[in-house]
């Protein structure tokens, strides 16, 4: 799966995902990604966010709703809100999933339960990109 | 709040031999989402020209170098939506197209529909100008060597694992 989410300097937020799907499927299948709500959300009262991970767990856990939902209605920050829902999908279904977020505020959230995820943003002058966990590679551009 | 592109290239077991050019990717993708944001200002554009970037990327599962079905057929899905009127568009099962996030939005924006699939999808791509490749055009030595070990590895274990890697 491929995914990217944008914030302007006003607050608006947008979300978009793409993928070919799982090697092996069956002719037909359908997974979270263009399924709103589970791979794919984005409101300017809450944020945008992108999943990509095991399709099946992540559209019936709702991934990207709850996480949203869990920024909208606490005061979870984006990055809190994807580890308590990602956390609970693997524990619930045994299957990972990662997303990149970014609030209506413009704070980012990249996490992830598999072992890996590339990502990579740019704000101003900085871009950022890794791929295991905690890893964050910067440089100016 | 300061203008940013953020992107993912997929998730899973990536092997270390694949990140060199992962990461090229995703941080292509960024600057190209980035600088579509600066020139454009719409948050909209950003996402679409990031997952355009992604999808004409081989590394990448999605557009040209998509995952096959058990046929060795490319069938993509796509999902696009703006937070300020909650505006969207999806795609499912489309085939031979490089830029299925594109027809999303052409969806979204074209049409009195939110989500279309299979054959009624791809009458809109060819309403909108899109380019209809040749069968087999999106798939790649990579995506049917993946194919392969699948089938190979569902033989031994007997139907056990039902699905590839996920993406």
């Amino acid at each position: 799966t491929v995914g990217a989410v944008a914030v302007d300097a006003c607050g608006n937020v947008a979300a978009a995902t793409s993928i070919g799907g799982i090697t092996g499927k069956l002719p037909g299948r359908i997974g979270d990604s263009p399924v709103l709500g589970a791979g794919t959300y984005a409101d300017n009262e809450s944020g945008a966010v992108s999943a990509t991970g095991h399709g099946e767990s992540i559209m019936r856990f709702n991934v990207v709703s709850r996480v949203l939902a869990l920024v909208h209605h606490s005061n979870c920050t984006i990055q809190q809100a994807a580890a308590q829902v990602l956390g609970e999908m693997t524990k619930r279904f045994n299957e990972t999933a990662g997303i990149i977020a970014i609030d209506h505020r413009g704070q980012l959230g990249i996490y992830f339960t598999s072992q890996r995820m590339s990502w990579a943003y740019q704000r101003g002058a900085e871009l950022h990109c890794g791929v295991d966990p905690d890893e964050d590679e910067f440089e100016n551009v | 709040i300061q203008p940013t592109v953020l992107v993912h290239g997929g998730s899973g077991n990536i092997a270390d031999i694949k990140l060199p050019k992962i990461r090229l990717g995703v941080k292509r993708a960024a600057r190209i989402g980035h600088d579509v944001l600066q020139r454009t200002g719409s948050v909209l554009d950003a996402v679409e020209q990031a997952v355009n970037s992604l999808e004409e990327d081989i590394n990448f599962n999605a557009g040209y170098g998509s995952a096959l079905t058990y046929e060795s057929q490319v069938e993509m899905d796509a999902a696009i939506m703006h937070g300020a009127q909650l505006e969207a568009g999806c795609v499912s099962l489309v085939r031979d197209i490089i830029h299925p996030i594109t027809l999303a939005r052409r969806i979204m924006e074209n049409t009195r529909h939110r989500y279309l699939a299979g054959e009624g999808a791809m009458r809109i791509a060819a309403a909108e100008g899109f380019d209809i490749l040749p069968k087999g055009a999106l798939v790649t030595t990579a995506s049917l060597e993946s194919l392969a070990k699948f089938k190979k590895i569902l033989n031994k274990t007997g139907g056990s694992n039902s699905y590839g890697s996920p993406g």
